[in-house]
């Protein structure tokens, strides 16, 4: 079974336009054991 | 007699076509029919020798004589070399699967009263700890990620393993509410972006009143829309659970097929997720748009989703009228739908 996440995030296109000082990265690699729970990304306030 | 008068006629037969090998032809008539009373013979040999052995200990017991068991040799043999093996080796693998399951789930293995209880276990309180950071999004399975970015272009394309794409509107479903904006409106878009954003649930609500086929090919994804690809494996957690803190406002389900998902499936079946059965979340989170699809695959027989349990999916009519539209449901109150928070079982994939 495969679970798909498709979601909206912060991008540095809001960086231009907003008070916005980070975009949001992957903390993952193609081929990573992830479990619950763990970060698969981040953005910084 | 039969048997034997019909293989030699077709022997004869065969023999016309082909004098030269009369000979061995002749020998083959017998060996067949030759071999079968050979062993109907030794069959009733056997059957004979323990009929005889039977009535013998019979008559010792009448008289009051226990026959005690006597090993040969072939059974010592067994007992040593294939019993012990097999015992310590169901140890070793039982051993394994203590340590990688059997220790994080939540009941002990005996309470479990069969394989399919055991696939969608529930694990023992603060094994899988919750990253709250309010600025991270968390993997709502264990597994293994496939694939991962922002999606972009005309389609807004997933790839499934080199040369095979899908379109994430073809996986989600053509009256998804994904934030897409037509190529041609790429440059306006950028001027006009900040009321937009300014309005963040206006598109929703737009999609909501009067859900279309979007066009693919001419659309965009807008700028900031990611995908997380993550495939489960057999014995793995097979639960569920929200990324983020989010609204969900509606369920589609596709009915589809059940395909392996594994990685020689994906590299040989085209659109494997498009045509799996799937039921895909869609709703808001703080940032936007958020969705999930749960696709099922071969091991899965159902999908179960804990904030509508009489949803049903794996139903056999289902699977042979399968068809490109899928069954939607818009969670009430509308605009609020169902409130989920980071960490919150949302479905499980279950066996049968």
């Amino acid at each position: 079974s495969t679970v798909v996440l498709v979601f909206q995030a912060p991008s540095l296109k809001s960086l231009e336009r907003e008070d916005t000082t980070s975009e949001f990265r992957f903390s993952i690699g193609r081929g990573d054991k992830i479990r619950v729970g763990e970060a698969l990304g981040k953005w910084q306030n | 007699t039969s048997f034997v008068k019909k293989a030699q006629a077709s022997s004869r037969a065969r023999a016309s076509f082909s004098s030269g090998s009369a000979n061995n032809s002749q020998g083959n008539t017998f060996l067949v029919p030759g071999a079968t009373v050979a062993t109907l013979l030794m069959l009733g040999a056997l059957h004979a020798r323990r009929l005889y052995d039977d009535k013998k200990v019979e008559e010792a017991r009448e008289k009051g004589i226990e026959v005690e068991f006597k090993p040969d040799v072939k059974v010592i043999c067994l007992c040593y070399i294939f019993d012990n093996a097999t015992s310590t080796f169901h140890f070793k693998v039982l051993g394994f699967l203590d340590k990688h399951y059997l220790e994080e789930a939540a009941l002990p293995l005996e309470e479990y009263t069969s394989l399919r209880e055991f696939f969608v276990r529930t694990l023992k309180q603060g094994s899988r700890p919750i990253d709250h950071d309010p600025h991270c999004l968390v993997s709502p399975v264990d597994g293994i990620i496939l694939r991962f970015g922002e999606l972009k272009g005309a389609g807004a394309m997933i790839e499934q393993v080199k040369g095979f794409s899908y379109s994430v509107s073809s996986l989600l479903g053509a009256s998804s509410f994904l934030p897409m904006i037509a190529e041609g409106d790429v440059h306006e878009e950028r001027e006009d972006s900040a009321v937009i954003e300014n309005t963040k649930k206006s598109w929703w609500r737009i999609s909501l009143a009067s859900p279309k086929v979007r066009d693919t090919v001419s659309s965009c994804p807008m700028k900031g829309l990611y995908y997380c690809v993550i495939y489960l494996k057999p014995g793995d957690y097979h639960r569920i659970h929200s990324p983020v803190d989010w609204n969900v406002l509606g369920r589609r389900h596709f009915s589809g097929r059940l395909f392996p998902v594994n990685e020689r499936a994906t590299k040989t079946i085209r659109n494997l997720y498009v045509e799996n059965e799937r039921v895909v979340l869609e709703g808001l989170w703080q940032e936007g748009f958020m969705a999930i699809a749960a696709i099922g695959a071969t091991n899965i027989g159902s999908i179960e989703l804990f904030i509508e349990p009489e949803l049903r999916t794996n139903r056999p009519r289902k699977r042979l009228l399968h068809s490109e539209s899928p069954e939607e449901r818009v969670y009430e109150p509308e605009g609020v739908g169902v409130m989920l928070k980071k960490g919150d079982e949302v479905a499980a994939f279950n066996m049968g």
